[in-house]
């Protein structure tokens, strides 16, 4: 399944949603049938492209609890962005599922637990180009599923020393999905989001970052602070139908997914 | 416990360690004894205080673990800020214990679970003008410790869609934490975060968080995106300690701690 990309970093808020929603946005643009997958039981993806967790009969802890193709069938349901873009929606209860690595999630959900979600999307994944799964600020079940079905890790980081602290456990978690299930997955490279206007502070935290997973590990361009990718969000709209006023971020989103599609085009 | 503060919101990085860490320099710069608790197995707060995870011998997995006060006054340490700001330090296995609140919780911990943290700081508590709780990006167990703890909740947000939507679910814990554990828990106000330079955006959610929770609620003034505030974590320094550079940020913070010091203090 070589199209399915993990988006991830357990660090809250460096725009893990954002940066999923972006490139989903320029995998549209270039009419690439695409699937988000929403790990985050908070469900950011899923409100802005259309999902409705009260009103959704199955969701993708319904696929987790079963680990079934027919389960992940039933859930998935078309955005409202584009019939070029479906859903695999969260729900508030996917919390549930969130337990720990070990001991406990024996307990609630038996064993081989980390490759359900794999599993379950094996036979829906041809009928798209591209697959990307938000993942939630946290490395437990729910982001250990998503490195498990995935060919690509794309870490999200901002420049700031919080964000960067967050860097060596997901290669530490990365290394051990590797390792335990999924000898496909690659850590695809990191995306600096956020980038304030210029500042040392920004200049210093990207050499530290260099240095720490190597200058080629970081893609270019990085993703600036631009309020229309807040706006985008609050009218849940993709950033690619934000007009004028968006297009510099969506061409910023095109390169990035044009470096993408290189890795996980068939 | 009238000077126990927790800062939540289970959005990911609307900036509760920033404002956990400005209200704590705030409270220095005032001369006041102050506690931080660190309930984030990310731990950064104690990064930035200078708590060493791997050294520490006791943490607040341990308070939280047992409910004593001698663990808990064990686990407290001097920050490497000053003698008036101390630390109740994280270490990542407290992410064991963020389990859900119902069910599996009581496998692992027993009952009465959630006021663990308050039993245990009884007795340190009067040593401090105020204590600080910086929570994490969940409203699992760990952040109703918290709110079972405090007599205020302070809840930071950003002024973006993503970042609202966390609020009512917030509120909604802060009632059921009164209702079953703490009738001294108020929900003192809203902080504003991160506010951009000037944003079309920002204006209007500012209105509909004013309509949300009421504008009374939402505290004046706003913090504005500063990178000062990221370079103060990365130098691992109070925003009182940043020179002129940060001055304008700390007297932001001076403010709103004035304002929570009248609620708070005896
Ligand atoms: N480049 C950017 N410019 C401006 N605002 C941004 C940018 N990236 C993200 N944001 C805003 O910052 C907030 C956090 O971003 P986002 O929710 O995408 O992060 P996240 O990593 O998915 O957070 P979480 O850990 O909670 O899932 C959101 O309100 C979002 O709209
Ligand atoms: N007002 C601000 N101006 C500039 N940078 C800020 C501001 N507030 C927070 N930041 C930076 O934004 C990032 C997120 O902030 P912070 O870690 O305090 O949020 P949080 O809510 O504690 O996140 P988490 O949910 O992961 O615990 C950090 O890198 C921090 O340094
Ligand atoms: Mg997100
Ligand atoms: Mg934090």
């Amino acid at each position: 399944m070589g199209q399915v990309v993990a988006v991830v970093n357990q660090k809250g808020g460096v725009g893990k949603t954002t940066v999923t929603l972006g490139l989903a946005s320029a995998a549209m643009a270039r009419g690439h049938k695409t699937l988000v997958i929403d790990l985050d039981p908070q469900g950011a993806s899923t409100w802005v492209l259309g999902g409705q967790a009260d009103r959704l009969s199955t969701s993708v802890a319904d696929v987790l609890a079963t680990g079934k193709g027919s389960v992940a069938k039933a859930a998935v349901v078309p955005s409202e962005w584009s019939h070029l873009v479906d859903i695999l929606p969260s729900v508030p209860r996917l919390q549930e599922l969130e337990v720990l690595r070990a001991g406990l999630e024996g307990l609630v959900l038996g064993t081989k637990t980390e490759t359900r979600l794999r599993k379950a999307i094996q036979s829906l994944a041809p009928h798209y180009g591209t697959i990307l799964i938000d993942c939630p600020p946290s490395l437990g079940s729910l982001t250990t599923n998503g490195l498990a079905a995935a060919s690509q890790a794309l870490v999200v980081v901002e420049p700031t020393a919080l964000s960067l602290r967050g860097i060596d456990p997901v290669s530490q978690l990365i290394e051990s999905v590797w390792e335990r299930h999924n000898q496909y997955l690659d850590l695809a490279g990191v995306i600096v989001n956020r980038m304030p206007p210029r500042s040392h502070d920004a200049a210093v935290h990207f050499d530290e970052l260099a240095a720490r997973v190597g200058r080629r590990a970081i893609w270019s361009p990085e993703v600036p602070s631009r309020v229309v990718l807040a706006e985008a969000a609050a009218a849940r709209r993709a950033i690619h139908q934000m007009g004028a006023r968006g297009s510099d971020v969506a061409g910023i989103f095109d390169k990035l997914y044009s470096k993408l599609w290189k890795l996980i085009k068939p």
